[in-house]
């Protein structure tokens, strides 16, 4: 039996939010620690992984490993269905070929259950080692999708490059140019507002737009957004989930042909 | 011109 309740089931909402424009469909590992799930987009350019840990929910349950391949285009279509400030629960039996979604409401005047169809996917789980990265930003994560947002009207690629001074963002196209240079900032008011680097050394990478633009769906999620870079390898862009876990994204560089 | 690499090139599947 595999059950897991969230009173703050927007949360829930907001993490499929954050990964259904790159994966079509994805397989749930519910285990005794918490819910993860790694896929790489169909294009194998970027991979989702996220963590939810067991005890950020209000209620976790799971007798044994259960593996939950869902088609999110209709994980979505359910979601919808949640007011924002309901209460979500994740429900199903061991060896199971539905799950079912419990939506209640604060006051518990109604309460509304979706089962849904799951699917047997053939996942290819990715190793990941453990990098250390030459530069590491952390910075608003709104800040982060309004550049992305606003650089891909200039051209298809970003440059992220990043030197102790701070972090520049620049994109070129047939319009012309634009670059935006963050200064490290890290004396502010508020923690969130913050621009801070680490760098071991300079780095300069080239990225699709696209992604990144997809990624910043996770933007609801968190107010910081981390950075990882080191020459020639994937980009790690982390939104931290407060006291639950992580949703971390990852985008193969573009190189020089 | 640059090209899009794939992060099978960079992870291997377990």
């Amino acid at each position: 039996m595999f059950e897991a309740r969230l009173v703050q089931g927007a949360l829930l909402k907001k993490v499929l939010e954050s990964i259904k424009d790159l994966l079509n469909e994805a397989t749930w590992e519910c285990a005794a620690t918490g819910i993860s799930l790694q896929a790489m987009d169909s294009s194998h350019v970027s991979l989702v992984a996220l963590n939810l840990r067991s005890d950020g929910f209000d209620k976790y349950r799971c007798d044994r490993n259960v593996s939950l391949g869902m088609n999110l285009t209709n994980m979505a279509k359910i979601m919808k269905c949640a007011s924002n400030d309901d209460v979500i629960t994740i429900k199903a039996q061991d060896d199971a070929d539905t799950v079912t979604f419990v939506f209640e409401t604060p006051n518990q005047e109604k309460i509304s259950d979706y089962e849904m169809k799951l699917m047997n996917l053939d996942t290819e789980h990715l190793g990941i080692p453990d990098t250390d990265y030459s530069c590491i930003v952390k910075m608003p994560s709104v800040e982060f999708q309004r550049i992305c947002r606003d650089l891909s009207q200039i051209g298809d690629s970003v440059v992220i490059s990043c030197t102790k001074e701070g972090v520049k963002f620049s994109a070129a196209g047939d319009l012309g140019t634009g670059n935006v240079k963050l200064a490290q900032n890290a004396n502010v008011d508020k923690e969130e507002e913050a621009v801070v680097i680490e760098m071991q050394e300079p780095v300069s990478l080239t990225f699709a737009c696209r992604y990144l633009n997809s990624f910043t769906k996770a933007t609801p999620l968190a107010p910081q957004v981390q950075l990882s870079m080191s020459s020639d390898v994937p980009l790690v862009v982390e939104y931290k989930l407060e006291d639950m876990g992580y949703v971390r994204y990852y985008l193969a560089p573009k190189i020089e042909d | 011109n640059e090209s899009q690499t794939r992060l099978d090139s960079f992870f291997k599947v377990t």
